[in-house]
């Protein structure tokens, strides 16, 4: 079966839907992903593509229940790329959800069908919060992988989402665990980014990985023109980054 | 009566806590200002020098009712900046108020209360989610100032806000205007801050307050020394900003 990784931290702008999608695209290069679109904003669906006006029914479905999800995923302009684009309706479904049976479980159910064996990887994007759509992930998922900005505020956040990780694997889902956490939008002209990537690596050790991403505008050029880094601009330090994390995700996983 | 103003996007990381921080310092200057930080991560009460462990009861307090606000707020370095830290409930606030009476109404209903006359301005830092947090914060607001972020994402993401502010505006508090849209991180190096810029001022006009704010590393770093700009770098480029940002934002209070 495929594993599944969410992408979460409930600090805004950190780098989660950028690096769903380049991860996403750099393993399509030799494995089959999808990527679930489960924020709002639909920022992951519109960086790979689909525009909002063509959105029929997506994420907020598979959650509802009733509908194949091989009726609501879509190709992407790469062969081994899938993805579940974010619905309009998605962002009514925390008040939605919040009553009915198994709220927490519904993504998870969700992927329990044999449509998914044809992936070996499912990436989630999730929104910039803990509320009931990540925790849809954070149930759903094998492990976490936490995108990092290397600033202050990021930094004193990352306890939250790493508590809320150890709260779930206790509670709602066992098998969860902390794949990593990735430094993103790091400025080697600037003294905060060191400080705080030597903070976080002092902290949490062999779970940060060893690459990072540096802070490069092709990154926030690329979903202008919906595309992952890797075909908007491949000799871009963007480009490079993301296949050198995906050699990495995928050695780390063979160790683990 | 005080004016009340939520700094307002579910778009993350767009610099609504460093513009609540920074812009409410410099009206600090001559009139005096409360600052309540309904942000679970608890950004602004840091970037305010209130230590997390030093975070008894506070926003979640005055949400839930039964203490008098003066006994939740607490002083800041600067003698007319008054802040209501977050405190620790606030993580559960949305599920918890969820199913309570006037859920939407709470902030506003504690707001209502004599102590508040001693205020000449109210702001409201919210989370990146357009939740029962911030929409309490839209209940009890005058107007929304929304901090945009000079990137793709962040201006796929501005009719989401603009539409929920029309939305709050006819049906839970009529009073409800849009204070401005806010460009923030503006880099002169790179085209796409410019194309975002010219595309919100195409759409949005005079809507888009004049001031922009320039990306500033004093900016990031001035949080963890827990001072807004104005204290930590007085010659900044991010201190000069916002004190234009301040003498623009009354100018146009008195044209409204
Ligand atoms: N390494 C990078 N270098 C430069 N810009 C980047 C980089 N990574 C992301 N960005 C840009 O920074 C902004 C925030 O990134 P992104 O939207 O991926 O974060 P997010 O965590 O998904 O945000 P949200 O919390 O709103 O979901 C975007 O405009 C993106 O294009
Ligand atoms: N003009 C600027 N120049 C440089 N850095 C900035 C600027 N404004 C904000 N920042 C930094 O960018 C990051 C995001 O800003 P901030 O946390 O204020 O955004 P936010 O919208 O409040 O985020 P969230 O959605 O998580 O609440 C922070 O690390 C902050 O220090
Ligand atoms: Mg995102
Ligand atoms: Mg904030």
């Amino acid at each position: 079966p495929p594993r599944i990784t969410a992408f979460a931290n409930q600090k805004g702008g950190v780098g989660k839907t950028t690096s769903a999608i380049n991860l996403a695209a750099a393993l399509a290069q030799s494995r089959r992903v999808l990527l679930i679109d489960l924020d709002p904003q639909g920022n992951a669906s519109t960086g790979l593509g689909i525009p909002r006006h063509e959105r029929g029914a997506g994420s907020y479905a598979a959650l509802a229940g009733g509908q194949s999800l091989a009726a609501l995923t879509r190709p992407t302009m790469l062969d081994k790329l899938t993805i579940l684009p974010a619905d309009p309706d998605l962002a009514g479904a925390e008040v939605e959800l919040a009553a009915t049976e198994r709220r927490e479980h519904r993504l998870a159910d969700a992927l329990a069908v044999p449509d998914m064996a044809g992936f070996d990887d499912i990436f989630i994007d999730c929104p910039p919060s803990l509320g009931l759509l990540t925790l849809n992930a954070l149930v759903a998922a094998d492990s976490v992988l936490v995108p990092l900005q290397c600033e202050f505020f990021a930094l004193e956040g990352v306890s939250q989402i790493t508590r809320t990780i150890d709260r779930v694997a206790r509670s709602l889902n066992p098998r969860l665990a902390l794949e990593g956490i990735l430094l993103t939008m790091f400025d080697r002209r600037n003294n905060l980014s060191e400080l705080v990537a030597a903070d976080v690596r002092a902290f949490f050790g062999a779970k940060v990985f060893a690459t990072v991403i540096p802070r490069n505008i092709r990154l926030s050029e690329a979903p202008s023109h919906g595309l992952p880094i890797a075909l908007y601009d491949p000799r871009s330090p963007g480009t490079a980054a993301y296949e050198a994390l995906a050699v990495e995700f995928l050695a780390r996983r063979k160790m683990a």
